[in-house]
């Protein structure tokens, strides 16, 4: 695990922290489950809760998909290449590459559009950048910087959770057992496992 | 675009997607060796610059196999575990070219991916670093 330079974090007073989605994506109730569930991986490790807002202006973390240039500096780049990104605490800026076949359920591996990506992987990666963490080298871990098209890859690993733990401290609740290391891939490519 | 439970989409259902991923013409760069000049290997600068691994962003790279991507290389390979060559080898270019998140590996030149050891929090006057 790393950590942005200077070791950004949410405050104290910021720990009970709200997500909106931008009005003007329309999401369905589907998609936003996707950010739920992604967002609990890291309330059951950390004191971290996250809950929805419908106020996107307010939110502390606000989700949204743009295509292209959409006014950060950041430019998406259509299908593959670039999924998305998100900003250290506190910013709260979660932003996804609308040109993406995103798969929000389902068996992603078995899919038969070689370009499809599973949208709750990306969103627990994006999530540990937002909450303080930055790349990692481990493989298994969520916040490895790449992820292949056809792969569903939701369960932090050892190296995500110490990192996070370190910068929020444990759920009370945790025991350890939510460790997982387990990866699905199915590469599109070489066919490597 | 998306697709809630994709599996059970019909194939001939899904869209005709058999555009080119914005990465994958750098596999032409496979066995490119330093000095070379090859047509489009700015383009594989401009994407080491997007992640960190060349600090500065001239506005126009050239397209010759300079130290700069050297150097570049090899802090990429050793992130990615791979064989630390500072050479375009087939495994470095499928890495290169897979799916990604767009925010930098190195960010404000602070490379910690792989230096083995996560610095961590000053704490009690101390510099505490945590094995990974």
């Amino acid at each position: 695990y790393t950590f942005f330079p200077g070791t950004p974090i949410w405050p104290a007073n910021r720990r009970d922290l709200t997500y909106g989605f931008l009005p003007a994506n329309g999401l369905t109730d589907e998609v936003k489950a996707v950010f739920t569930r992604a967002f609990e991986k890291w309330s059951a490790v950390t004191p971290l809760t996250f809950t929805q807002t419908d106020s996107f202006s307010s939110a502390d973390i606000k989700i949204a998909f743009y295509s292209g240039d959409h006014g950060d500096g950041e430019p998406f780049d259509g299908v593959l290449g670039t999924l998305a990104h998100a900003f250290s605490p506190t910013n709260g800026r979660f932003h996804l590459d609308q040109d993406e076949n995103w798969v929000v359920s389902g068996d992603v591996t078995r899919s038969d559009l070689p370009s499809s990506v599973d949208l709750e992987s990306v969103a627990v990666h994006e999530i540990g950048h937002l909450l303080g963490l930055g790349h990692s080298s481990v493989e298994d871990a969520i916040m490895y910087p790449t992820i292949s098209a056809r792969t569903k890859k939701v369960e932090l690993a050892t190296d995500d959770i110490e990192g996070i733990q370190l910068l929020y401290g444990s759920n009370p609740n945790y025991n350890g057992s939510t460790t997982t290391s387990n990866t699905q891939e199915r590469e599109t490519n070489d066919g490597e496992a | 675009r998306f697709f809630p439970n994709i599996t059970a989409i019909p194939p001939w259902h899904l869209p005709n997607t058999t555009s080119i991923a914005p990465w994958d013409a750098f596999t032409k760069f496979a066995g490119c060796q330093s000095g070379e000049v090859r047509d489009g290997l700015s383009k594989l600068k401009q994407y080491f610059s997007n992640f960190g691994y060349i600090p500065n962003s001239p506005s126009n790279f050239s397209d010759k196999f300079d130290d700069e991507l050297e150097k570049a290389l090899k802090t990429y390979q050793q992130n990615f575990n791979l064989n630390v060559t500072g050479q375009l080898d087939d495994k470095t270019l499928q890495q290169i070219v897979r799916p990604r998140c767009g925010n930098a590996d190195i960010v404000n030149g602070t490379n910690s991916m792989n230096s083995g050891k996560s610095s961590s929090f000053h704490t009690t006057g101390h510099f505490h670093t945590t094995a990974h």
